[in-house]
């Protein structure tokens, strides 16, 4: 389009174009295109490059990694409605069990229909065993008996699947506040891995989201799920770089293998498509 | 709010009376800037902007309202009308069972609104029943037959192609008298030829006088390529705005609507059978603004 060289008038524009439709958010696309600028590149790869450069100095400079060193680690993840968590933690332990690793999941959506069959279903798929609440149960409770049950049986990590939830019902934010506090009353350090499940496809919302869960708990990390639509995730650069906190994963559609980790250059490069 | 952030704009031009057209490109950038930051597309919003230009270039300033308020005046106005105001319930075929397909990207919220518009026609005199063609995603089935049972709707599924299962159950509503019969149908990429084209297969399969593209009210500005393309691959009446209850200022109802120039039918404002509303435009119009 546009975008054939920097030395064409409409190509800045164009560019604060492709960083909109990226979902970066007006101001950042402004930002970050007026960076590009002051750096003067002369062809369109050096441009290419200068925006990969201001992407990943924008992004958090935290470990990308997993901190499952303890034994066993507590992965705790949650994310508004139909964000893709679930799939996750399916995806997450069906990884660690083909890296050597006994990964128990816990079923503790004990709020939405069929939420624990759901997780109980993709456990067994991934050959992974799973802890199941019961539909109405207390889900913190959940979380409390299944780490009792992991320390006692030898898992070495524990991966927890909770209801989701707007960051707008404080109810339930404080209801997984719950959660976390008795997750660490469980096993000391726990969890070990706070993780919010964006929904790549949402836009300046998931800042919000993050801000409010961030807040509530404190994350170790995001996941940003649904990465193979079209949409590019923009929104998680705003939230690396105000929150300082590191995307750790990327889903990548709907089996158990679409699970990556993230990886900085590739989500700038994205980004330019 | 947009109209002190256009009053500011507009006090360090200096001007008053008429709106010149230094004033309306300071407010008109305000405005830009509010519709991005509620997500609408930014090709939309560059559309917007110069609908709004050309009904305030030269307006005299009404002696009730500031320069300010007559420009986001103007913008409410032509987003209340943009938005539209189709008739925005179920419409109801005059021959029975009324078929409502629903489709849209992972997550959205279909086997929820699947329910919830099955509620809606029984309060408004019908005999609804879902069907769970969802035979991807693990208990997707058990989740519809689920919310049936607690709602006392008339659930139905099957094995096999979900164009089969439709068919047959359009037979089944036949003999047992239920008149409305909603498809859920599994979530799925707009991008995904295979899965587009098994909507095409459902669709023509059975009688379908509704399809509803269900989306996110959170959706960034995804939301016109993910519209465009399930109108262009299988045809949309409408779509359902979801999770309306949340914070998001869901500018994706202004996208959807302008890209595909289809109406938003319902509003999804929580988890519950019973949270689902008709579509508003002027309080969508008012939420996009801030
Ligand atoms: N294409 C794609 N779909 C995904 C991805 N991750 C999850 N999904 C799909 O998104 C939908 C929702 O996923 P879930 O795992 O049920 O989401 P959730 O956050 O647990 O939802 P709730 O528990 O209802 O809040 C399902 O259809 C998943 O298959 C992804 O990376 N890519
Ligand atoms: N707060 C809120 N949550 C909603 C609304 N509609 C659906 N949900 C929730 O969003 C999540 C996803 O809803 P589903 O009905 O499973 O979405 P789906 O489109 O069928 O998902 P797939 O079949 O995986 O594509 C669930 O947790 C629902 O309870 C809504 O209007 N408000
Ligand atoms: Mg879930
Ligand atoms: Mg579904």
């Amino acid at each position: 389009r546009a975008l054939a060289s920097p030395l064409d008038p409409a190509f800045y524009a164009g560019l604060e174009e492709l960083l909109l439709a990226g979902d970066v958010g007006p101001s950042l696309a402004a930002r970050l295109t007026d960076s590009v600028r002051r750096r003067k590149p002369l062809t369109l790869e050096e441009a290419r490059a200068a925006l990969e450069a201001e992407v990943v100095a924008a992004l958090s400079a935290k470990p990308r990694s997993l901190e499952l060193a303890a034994n066993p680690s507590v992965v705790l993840l949650y994310g508004v409605n139909g964000a893709g968590k679930t799939t996750t933690v399916a995806k997450l332990a069906s990884g660690l069990k083909q890296a050597g690793r006994r990964p128990l999941v816990v079923a503790a959506d004990t709020f939405r229909a069929a939420g624990i069959e759901q997780m109980v279903a993709w456990a067994e798929r991934a050959g992974v065993e799973a802890f199941a609440g019961k539909p109405g149960g207390d889900a913190a409770a959940v979380a409390f008996d299944a780490i009792q049950a992991a320390r006692g049986r030898g898992f070495d990590t524990v991966l927890v699947d909770t209801a989701g939830r707007l960051q707008t019902q404080h109810n339930l934010m404080e209801e997984l506040r719950k959660v976390a506090r008795v997750v660490g009353r469980a096993l000391e350090g726990a969890p070990q891995e706070s993780l919010l499940v964006l929904d790549a496809t949402l836009g300046q919302n998931s800042l919000a989201q993050a801000r409010a869960f961030n807040t509530a708990l404190g994350l170790t990390g995001l996941v940003l799920a649904k990465m193979d639509g079209t949409a590019r995730g923009g929104s998680v650069i705003a939230i690396e770089s105000e929150l300082e906190v590191p995307t750790k994963l990327i889903g990548l559609g709907e089996k158990l293998e679409d699970l990556y980790a993230f990886d900085p250059a590739w989500f700038a490069r994205a980004l330019f498509g | 709010t947009l109209t002190q952030r256009i009053g500011s704009a507009l006090h360090k031009l200096g001007g008053r009376g008429v709106l010149r057209p230094e004033d309306i490109d300071a407010a008109l950038r305000e405005v830009r800037l509010a519709l991005l930051e509620a997500d609408v597309n930014f090709k939309v919003v560059k559309e917007f902007s110069e609908r709004v230009k050309e009904r305030t270039l030269g307006a005299a300033v009404l002696q009730s309202l500031s320069p300010a308020q007559q420009v986001v005046k103007v913008v409410h106005e032509e987003l209340v009308a943009l938005l539209g105001d189709e008739a925005r319930g179920l419409r109801y075929s005059a021959r029975p069972p009324t078929v409502v397909m629903l489709v849209g990207l992972q997550g959205a919220g279909k086997t929820t609104t699947a329910i919830k518009l099955a509620l809606l026609a029984r309060r408004e005199g019908h005999r609804p029943v879902v069907a769970g063609l969802d035979l991807r995603r693990p208990a997707a089935v058990e989740q519809l037959r689920t919310l049936a049972e607690r709602e006392k709707v008339g659930f139905t599924t099957g094995h096999g192609a979900v164009e089969e299962i439709a068919s047959e159950a359009v037979d089944e509503a036949g003999q047992t008298g239920s008149d409305v019969l909603i498809l859920d149908t599994a979530g799925r990429l707009h991008v995904d030829d295979e899965l587009m084209a098994e909507l095409r297969r459902l669709k023509a399969a059975v009688p379908v006088s509704e399809t509803l593209l269900v989306a996110d009210a959170m959706t960034g500005q995804d939301a016109v390529n993910v519209g465009i393309a399930f109108e262009r691959a299988v045809g949309i009446d409408g779509f359902v705005l979801t999770k309306l209850d949340g914070d998001a200022r869901g500018g994706a109802a202004l996208s959807l609507r302008v890209a595909t120039g289809k109406p938003v039918r319902f509003a999804g404002v929580g988890e519950k059978p019973a949270d689902l509303e008709l579509f508003h435009p002027d309080r969508m119009a008012s939420r996009i603004l801030g």
